[in-house]
C-alpha cells in the first residue's frame, strides 16, 4: 500500500467521523444530505458483496466493515432517531436521488470488466458512487449557513478522491499491467464535481469567511 | 487472478 492511498482511506475515515461526530454528539444532521447517505449506503453494500467470500488483508476487512456500519447507521440516525430528524432539512434536500440508481445500474450491465453478478454490482458500485454526492452538493448551495462540520465532512471526502487518484498514477508506473478504466474514469468525473466546492472552500479559508456556495 | 488486483481498494 502507498501513502497516497493510505492517506486518501484516512481521509475518507475521517470524513466519516466528522459526520458521525456531529450527528452523535451534537445530534444535528443539519446540512447533511440523506439522500446522498443512502447513496452510500447502497454504495458500499453492493461494492463489498466479496467482504466474506474473498479475504484480502485484516486492514481491509476491518475497514470495509467500519464503511458498511457507518453508512447505514448514519442513514438509520437521520431517518429513526427522535432529535436528529427533527434536524433534517428535507424540504431543502429535494434531489431525486432514484432516478441516479437506473442509469447506473444500465450503465453497469454495458460497461463493466467482466459480465458476472459480483463484478456487475462492483462497477454498478463505482459510477454511483461518482454520482452519490450530487444530492449533498445541491442541499449545500441551498443552505444559507453551512456550519463548520459540514464543510469539513464534503472537503474531507473530496480529498479522499483526490488522493484515490494520485495512487492511481503511482500504482501505475509500479505495477505491471495495472490499467482499469472503469474506476479511474468514474473517479476522475467522482473528483471533479467537487472543483467548485473546493474553489469556494479554499476561498472562504484564505479569506477566513464563512463557507458560502452561490446558488 | 489479473484482474483482481484493483479490489484491494476500497
Amino acid at each position: 500500500m502507498n501513502i497516497f492511498r493510505l492517506a486518501g482511506d484516512m481521509t475518507h475515515l475521517a470524513s466519516v467521523l466528522v459526520l458521525l461526530l456531529k450527528i452523535h454528539t451534537i445530534k444535528s444532521c443539519a446540512g447533511i444530505s440523506l439522500k446522498t447517505q443512502e447513496l452510500f449506503a447502497i454504495v458500499f453494500a453492493s461494492r463489498y458483496l466479496d467482504i466474506f467470500t474473498d479475504f484480502i488483508s485484516l486492514y481491509n476487512t476491518l475497514m470495509k466493515l467500519i464503511f458498511l456500519g457507518s453508512s447505514f447507521s448514519i442513514v438509520w440516525y437521520i431517518r429513526r432517531h427522535k432529535l436528529v430528524r427533527r434536524s433534517y432539512d428535507k424540504d431543502q434536500d429535494t434531489f431525486r436521488h432514484y432516478f441516479l440508481l437506473l442509469p447506473c445500474f444500465i450503465l453497469a450491465l454495458l460497461i463493466n470488466e467482466k459480465f458476472t453478478f459480483k463484478e456487475v454490482m462492483w462497477t454498478f458500485s463505482l459510477y454511483l458512487e461518482a454520482v452519490a454526492i450530487l444530492p449533498q452538493l445541491v442541499l449545500l448551495q441551498r443552505t444559507k449557513n453551512i456550519d463548520n462540520l459540514t464543510g469539513q465532512y464534503v472537503f474531507l471526502l473530496g480529498a479522499y478522491r483526490g488522493l484515490y487518484i494520485l495512487n492511481w498514477i503511482y500504482r501505475y508506473f509500479t505495477e505491471p499491467h495495472y490499467v482499469h478504466w472503469i474506476p479511474w474514469i468514474s473517479g476522475l468525473v467522482q473528483t471533479l464535481l467537487y472543483a467548485d466546492f473546493f474553489y469556494y472552500y479554499f476561498e472562504s479559508w484564505k479569506n477566513n469567511k464563512k463557507l458560502q456556495l452561490p446558488a | 487472478d489479473d484482474d483482481q488486483h484493483v479490489k484491494d481498494e476500497l
